[in-house]
C-alpha cells in the first residue's frame, strides 16, 4: 500500500513515523574524560538498563563548568521531545538550542536552572500564550533523588497554546523544527561541604523523538546519492522537505498538506504544447483559488495562457483536438487576395480585398474578373 | 459552379515591384 494516496489513487496527508532520531548519530562534544576522538556514540547507542553506557565530562574543578553536547541530525525534523539521561547527579543550569539551518545559527529552546533570572536572565516558569509561542522557557530540574533514574524529558510543545490544533499552527510548525541541538551544562549541582571539588557531567543516553520533516508529503525518508537525508516525496512535491512544487507542477501554490486536504501540487494545463510554466497569482485569485498556471513557449503554432488557442497567422483544424501537434494550421492567405496574412483563428478564413472570395482568398467573387493590378486583384463585370 | 482561382501570371507589377510576392 502507497501511504500517500489513496486505494483510488487521490493524494492524501502522509508523515514518516516517529523514530528516536538521535539513535547512532554522532555527537561532538567539548569535553571528555576518555578517549578524545570516540565520536561518543555511546550517547546515541541503544540504551539498555542491564548495560548503561555512558559518556562523561573531564572532572571540572575551577569556573567556567561549561560544557557543551552537540547532535546533528542533518535533515530537517519535528521534533516532539528531548530527552538526555543523566548518569551522574543532574545539573544545576543548563540550556537547550535549537538550529534550523544546520547549525549556522542557533536559537535557544529550553533552559533549566534553580536560578532562572541570575544564570539566563529569564523569568522562573513564565507564561505561554498564543503571542509568544516561539519562546523558550526557564524552569527548575525537577529533582531526583534516585540517579540511576535521573531522566529530564523535555516536551516542545507542553505548555503552549496551540499545540492542540498543530496542524494548523505554522508558529508551532516553525517552533518543533530543527536540523541540529545543542546541550549546555553550564552549572553542576554545587556541593558546599566537600573541601576539594570536582565536578562533572555523564549521560548515558540522548534522545530526540520526533519525525522526519516533510511537510505532508512523504512516508519516509532515504538518503539520496550524495548519501544526504532527503523526503522521499510524492504529491508532485521536491526539495529536501518536499517544500516545493516540482517543475510543471505550479497551477495552485504549495501548501503543507493536512489529514483534511493533501493540497498536492497539480500539473499546469497547457494541451501538450509546453514543458514550462510559471504560477500567477493574480490569475489564481481571479480563478477563485483554482487554477494559476500560465504556460510558457507554447510550441505547435499554439498561444494563450493554456496553449489552447492558435496563434497569429494560424488557425484551428476542428477535426483535430486541441492537444494534437496539428492542430494549428497555417493560414495560407493568398499573397495578392488577401488583404493579409491573418485569418480567423477559428474558421481559417483570410480577409480579402473587395471582390475577392475563398478561405485563403484565392478567386474573384460572383459577378467579378480578375484584372491586372495587385491592388485590385478582382473588379466588377461590367 | 467552381470559380477559377487568381493567374499570378496576370498580374501586371510595373508599379507595385515592392508589393510582389517571392514566387510570382
Amino acid at each position: 500500500p502507497e501511504p500517500c494516496y489513496s486505494e483510488s489513487g487521490s493524494a492524501r496527508y502522509c508523515i514518516p513515523e516517529f523514530v528516536n532520531a538521535a539513535f547512532g548519530q554522532e555527537v561532538s562534544v567539548s569535553s571528555t574524560c576518555g578517549r578524545r576522538s570516540c565520536e561518543h556514540t555511546l550517547l546515541t547507542d541503544l540504551n539498555s538498563a542491564q548495560n548503561l553506557t555512558c559518556w562523561q565530562s573531564e572532572m571540572l574543578r575551577t569556573i567556567p563548568f561549561n560544557v557543551t553536547l552537540t547532535l546533528s541530525l542533518g535533515k530537517k525534523f519535528e521534533i516532539t521531545y528531548i530527552s538526555l539521561n543523566f548518569c551522574s547527579e543532574k545539573p544545576d543550569s543548563m540550556a537547550i538550542y535549537k538550529s534550523m539551518d544546520y547549525g549556522r545559527s542557533w536559537t535557544p529552546f529550553q533552559f533549566y536552572s534553580s536560578q532562572c533570572r541570575r544564570v539566563y536572565d529569564r523569568l522562573n516558569r513564565a507564561e505561554i500564550t498564543k503571542l509568544n509561542e516561539q519562546e523558550p522557557l526557564c524552569m527548575e530540574l525537577p529533582n531526583s533523588a534516585d540517579t540511576s533514574n535521573a531522566i529530564l524529558v523535555f516536551s516542545t510543545l507542553d505548555g503552549r497554546p496551540s499545540r492542540t490544533n498543530f496542524i494548523s499552527s505554522p508558529v508551532l510548525q516553525d517552533w518543533v523544527t530543527v536540523t541540529d541541538i545543542r546541550v549546555t551544562f553550564h552549572r553542576p549541582k554545587i556541593s558546599r561541604d566537600v573541601r576539594e571539588p570536582a565536578y562533572f557531567y555523564a549521560v548515558s543516553d540522548f534522545q530526540v523523538g520526533g519525525r522526519c520533516k516533510c511537510n505532508g508529503h512523504a512516508h519516509r525518508c532515504l538518503r539520496d546519492k550524495d548519501g544526504k537525508m532527503v523526503c522521499d516525496c510524492k504529491h508532485n512535491t521536491e526539495g529536501p522537505e518536499c517544500d516545493r512544487c516540482k517543475p510543471f507542477h505550479y497551477d495552485r501554490p504549495w501548501q503543507r498538506a493536512t489529514p483534511k486536504e493533501a493540497n498536492e501540487c497539480l500539473p499546469c494545463n497547457c494541451n501538450l504544447h509546453a514543458r514550462r510554466c510559471r504560477f500567477n497569482m493574480e490569475l489564481y485569485k481571479l480563478s477563485g483559488r483554482k487554477s494559476g498556471g500560465v504556460c510558457m513557449n507554447c510550441r505547435h503554432n499554439t498561444a494563450g495562457r493554456h496553449c489552447h488557442y492558435c496563434k497569429e497567422g494560424y488557425y484551428r483544424d476542428m477535426s483535430r483536438p486541441i492537444t494534437h501537434r496539428k492542430a494549428c494550421l497555417a493560414c495560407d492567405c493568398h499573397p495578392v487576395g488577401a488583404a493579409g496574412k491573418t485569418c480567423n483563428q477559428t474558421s481559417g478564413q483570410c480577409q480579402c480585398k473587395d471582390g475577392v472570395t475563398g478561405l485563403t482568398c484565392n478567386r474573384c467573387a460572383k459577378g467579378y474578373q480578375q484584372s491586372r493590378s495587385p491592388v485590385a486583384p478582382c473588379i466588377k463585370i461590367p | 459552379e467552381v470559380l477559377p482561382t487568381l493567374d499570378m501570371a496576370l498580374f501586371d507589377w510595373t508599379d507595385y515591384e515592392d508589393m510582389r510576392p517571392e514566387d510570382s
